[in-house]
């Protein structure tokens, strides 16, 4: 792993003192590696390298620690600082209901999260509903009908010729009239590139004012997270992420890369496919995972 | 970027720089820079456009595959098994390849055999709807090698040209999953009499260096003849099938652009490679 890996470079390091240029090139470079392996984003990955090899260089190598402690010590802060460093929670409105919109790219897991967010809000004394708004994918509606009848959340969606904003506000009306306090909608995945879809994102936003808008991005996500991530911020001004699939063996890079682009923070992971896999999101977890 | 301009650090840091935000990974994209600068030294090649033309040539050369005559026998009956991790598109994948085969005038047949996620079986039988193709179901929960048998029987006994078999997805991390999948295509290939059995994984071209780990494992526990890349109609660059083809050995055989049954073309290495390059 990266600090076995420092740690051999380091052991020829005889001299106490401070550690030069060349010491730090070499520790870059096998950190360069681990991030890229790891999916975080290119440039992302060439300006956190930067700030590292600015505190790396010229550091006192302490009598404390060796030299790839400290190395690694920064690039951990440096980490931990980029990730946020506190759990960033799910916010509620001064007054219900909350409503919660979900967005994101096709198979991203957002129906499976609408259901499973809609879950744990319950377990925690809250009155979820859930919006079946995507009339596109085939059965998209029975997925999100079958998972709310399983776990008794109550529900509402039509007929898939309704336009997507018309079961939306129906929905919110139903919701209010069961006294709901959390509603939760599921949307089509889509393409960040698709201006037609994004313009209905945009237009549901603006009509309904969701206090959350939460994109839900795969873990296993590569390079192509950012232009994802900025192409949905501009477009909505999302406020957090779910990313899902943590389950698996992915490193997750994209979530730095999210972070580092967009500023806003992963709020939740998904760890499973059953309706309680829904975790908060540990920034320092995130960061050894994704440093390998 | 990569027009007329001297050949320096600058270039090869330009090149890493597009090879790894395809998701070519850094590895393969430190092999194929140095196998370039190798040639650009023998060859003394002194401008920019000819490395980048060789680029392409290393790139294309990497992803060319010789299809196997099995491939090639249009009268062949075939049963395809979709395989692949969460939401990369095997269902609707499905869709599109019996749109192809329903098109070239072979019979089609659907084996519903996720038996798993909630409206799975819903799913694949209004596509079975829309193409006016018959499904093999059974009830949700229900065990899918049995699916796989029944369906199998029935292409036999209707000397039905291609059986798709939908399978649920499935992270290659999951042990019992995996074993799952290799009882099915046991089933499958215990019982596919005249049918040649392929294996298809399907790819989410958003995928990053964990696909490599998929592409390992699923070929490992089922010995996988293709890969399907989806959702190359996105900005992804769908560079990790390079790392896998190179690793491997496993050939893309198409690529998904879109969500409707015509969205699908046979793979081509020569478009595929002009795209990432950009
Ligand atoms: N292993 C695992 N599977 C997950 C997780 N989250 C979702 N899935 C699975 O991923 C697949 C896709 O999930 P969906 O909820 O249908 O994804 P979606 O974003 O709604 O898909 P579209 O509506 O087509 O865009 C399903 O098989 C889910 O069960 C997770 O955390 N772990
Ligand atoms: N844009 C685009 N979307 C695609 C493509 N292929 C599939 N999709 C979409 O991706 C989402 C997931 O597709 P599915 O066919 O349900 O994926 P799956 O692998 O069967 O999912 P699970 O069975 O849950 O593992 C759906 O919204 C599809 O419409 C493609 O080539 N391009
Ligand atoms: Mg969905
Ligand atoms: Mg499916």
């Amino acid at each position: 792993n990266l600090s076995s890996k420092l740690q051999d470079i380091f052991a020829k390091l005889k001299s106490r003192g401070k550690l030069t240029e060349k010491d730090v090139d070499a520790a870059m470079r096998e950190v360069r590696l681990a991030l890229l392996e790891a999916d975080v984003n290119f440039k992302v990955v060439k300006d956190f390298i930067a700030k590292v090899r600015e505190r790396a260089v010229g550091v006192e190598v302490l009598e404390s620690l060796t030299p790839a402690q400290q190395v690694i010590k920064i690039v951990n802060e440096e980490l931990t600082r980029l990730m946020g460093s506190t759990e960033s929670k799910l916010s509620f409105a001064p007054r219900p209901p909350t409503i919660i919109m979900l967005v994101g790219l096709q198979g991203s897991g957002k129906t499976t999260a609408a259901a499973k967010l809609a879950y744990n809000l319950k377990t925690h004394g809250r009155r979820p509903f859930l919006i079946g708004a995507d009339v596109y994918r085939p059965a998209a509606i029975d997925q999100l009908k079958v998972l709310a009848n399983e776990n008794r959340i109550p529900f509402y969606s039509d007929d898939p010729t309704t336009p997507p904003l018309k079961i939306v506000k129906a929905g919110i009306k139903a919701a209010n009239q069961d006294g709901s306090d959390v509603i939760i909608i599921d949307t089509a995945g889509r393409l960040h590139v698709d201006a037609e879809m994004m313009g209905e994102l945009e237009e549901i936003k603006s009509e309904v004012r969701p206090h959350q808008i939460l994109l839900v991005v795969d873990a296993m996500t590569g390079q192509d997270a950012v232009n994802v991530a900025q192409e949905f911020r501009n477009r909505l001004d999302f406020d957090g992420v779910i990313m899902t699939k943590l389950d698996g063996d992915a490193r997750g890079g994209a979530a730095l890369s999210i972070k580092a682009v967009t500023e806003r923070p992963i709020k939740l992971v998904s760890v499973g496919e059953k309706i309680d896999s829904l975790e908060p999101f540990h920034p320092d977890r995130m960061a050894s995972r994704i440093l390998g | 970027l990569l027009s007329i301009r001297k050949i320096d650090e600058e270039l090869w840091d330009d090149i890493e720089a597009i090879l790894i935000q395809a998701d070519i990974g850094i590895q393969s994209t430190m092999r194929i820079i140095d196998n370039l600068k190798d040639r650009v030294a023998m060859q003394k090649i002194n401008e920019s456009e000819q490395v980048i033309e060789l680029l392409k040539e290393e790139l294309v050369d990497i992803l060319r595959f010789e299809s196997p005559q099995t491939l090639h026998d249009t009268t062949a009956r075939r049963v395809i098994l979709v395989v692949g991790v969460n939401g990369t598109g095997k269902t609707t994948t499905i869709a599109k390849l019996a749109r192809r085969y329903v098109n070239a005038g072979k019979s089609v047949l659907l084996a519903a055999a996720d038996t798993f996620r909630a409206a799975a079986i819903e799913q694949l039988d209004i596509w079975a709807k829309r193409l006016n193709v018959d499904i093999i179901k059974h009830e949700r929960g229900s065990d899918p090698a049995a699916v796989v048998y029944d369906a199998i029987h029935a292409a036999n006994a209707r000397k039905t040209d291609i059986l798709l078999i939908d399978t649920a997805g499935r992270l290659h991390t999951y042990v019992n999953l995996m074993e799952e999948l290799k009882k099915i295509k046991r089933i499958a290939d215990r019982e596919k009499g005249n049918a040649q059995l392929e294996t298809l994984l399907v790819i989410d071209a958003t995928t990053g260096q964990n696909g490599i780990a998929q592409a390992r494992l699923f070929d490992e526990a089922l010995k996988v003849d293709g890969i399907i890349l989806t959702k190359l109609d996105g900005t992804a660059k769908g560079g990790i099938v390079l790392a896998i083809q190179d690793e491997l050995k496993i050939p893309v055989r198409y690529v998904g652009v879109g969500e409707g049954m015509e969205d699908l073309h046979e793979f081509n290495p020569k478009e595929f490679v002009e795209a990432l390059v950009g």
